[in-house]
């Protein structure tokens, strides 16, 4: 997956993202693509939740899936979670959880509560810091006000680090893909460089909806692994999503 | 990082989506708070429904590749059941709802959901 919240020279927000998933999860020699990335596509949906027939957030889904790997609550923050590998994974927390410690939260049980109950940006970022996990993962959030986005990686039980927009440091966007920000990615799956190498190429005079699906479009930041793009403006309230494939030659991942 | 003609170029006026990168539009639904959890999500399984059975229908393949004896679907189908009422409210009740709109197996329908947690494995 790749999330990124980009902040333009107006202070506008801006939140996009890749859905890639399906790795290792049975290849289709014949079509050259991933069975499970194939069969997911046809289940991507946008959803209105609304609550007294007003929304109270929208979201990008997989039909048959109650939790949330994508939303916006519109006019006051945006939030993307990216899959984060670790030793201490979400089977750890899975066993706790089958002998009865169950203190922890699934993950896409709390992006769901959050969007569903947050009202501001701080109150997401503090619950998806401080709430303890069953598996790690990175929480990528925007905001609605000017240097209000960071990336919050998480193990199961701490928040390691929080990666902040800043404008003194001309810090103008935060991107993730799924290794830590302070390390770097796994050299056969560098898909950050070439992600950064065009969002700094953009530059942030000219980021918007069009230029940031740009860069979601660019190989291999756009693989054989990805099912859906979906771009998000918080102080519009607009979330648009789309399905996508990587015609070859295209990266595996 | 520079593969080509793996990697490519930054790309530019890709937008509004069209072409080889673009498979189609993403529909709209309506989930309804006020409703009762096993009811939120029937319009959308009902349209749904066959590409959930397939999906899920891949995982089984998937999963016998590795286990051909079946074992593995029997244990999501007989213990994961037993899961979901220790997950919390309403997404219980959803997952519930969820299964019986598409008629796929309650475990099968855990599975997808709490995949996260189990693919770090």
């Amino acid at each position: 997956c790749t999330s990124l919240v980009a902040e333009d020279a107006n202070g506008n927000l801006f939140h996009g993202r890749n859905l890639d998933f399906g790795l290792f999860m049975g290849w289709d020699s014949k079509n050259r693509s991933w069975i499970i990335t194939e069969t997911l596509k046809p289940l991507v949906v946008n959803v209105d939740f609304t609550r007294n027939n007003r929304t109270v957030f929208k979201s990008t889904n997989f039909a048959g899936y109650v939790g949330m790997l994508t939303g916006i609550r519109p006019h006051t923050f945006t939030l993307t979670m990216n899959e984060r590998f670790s030793l201490d994974g979400g089977y750890i927390g899975i066993l706790e959880w089958i002998l009865g410690k169950r203190d922890g939260m699934w993950m896409s049980f709390l992006t769901r509560s959050v969007l569903e109950n947050a009202t501001s940006y701080e109150e997401a970022k503090n619950r998806l810091a401080q709430t303890k996990l069953l598996a790690p993962a990175y929480f990528i959030l925007g905001g609605n006000q000017t240097g209000q986005g960071c990336v919050i990686t998480r193990s199961r039980v701490l928040s390691l680090d929080i990666w902040e927009l800043d404008r003194k440091q001309n810090r103008w966007y935060v991107l993730e893909t799924n290794y830590d920000h302070w390390k770097d990615p796994f050299f056969l799956d560098d898909r950050r460089t070439p992600a950064m190498k065009c969002m700094n190429q953009t530059m942030q005079a000219n980021i918007s909806i069009k230029t940031i699906y740009d860069v979601l479009s660019t190989k291999p930041v756009l693989n054989k692994l990805t099912t859906y793009t979906t771009l998000m403006e918080v102080s519009k309230g607009r979330l648009e999503s789309y399905i996508r494939d990587c015609p070859n030659p295209c990266m595996p991942w | 990082q520079y593969v080509p003609p793996y990697t490519e170029e930054c790309r530019s006026g890709m937008y509004p989506p069209r072409g080889p990168t673009f498979k189609g539009a993403v529909t709209w639904y309506t989930v309804d708070l006020d409703l009762p959890p096993s009811k939120r999500w029937t319009e959308v399984i009902t349209d749904k429904k066959a590409n959930l059975v397939s999906m899920i229908q891949a995982i089984k393949d998937l999963a016998n590749s590795f286990v051909p004896s079946g074992k593995l679907i029997e244990l999501v189908d007989r213990d994961l059941p037993l899961i979901v009422n220790t997950l919390p409210y309403p997404f219980n009740e959803e997952i519930k709802g969820i299964a019986q709109d598409s008629g796929v197996a309650l475990g099968e329908v855990v599975l997808f959901n709490i995949f996260y947690e189990v693919f770090t494995v």
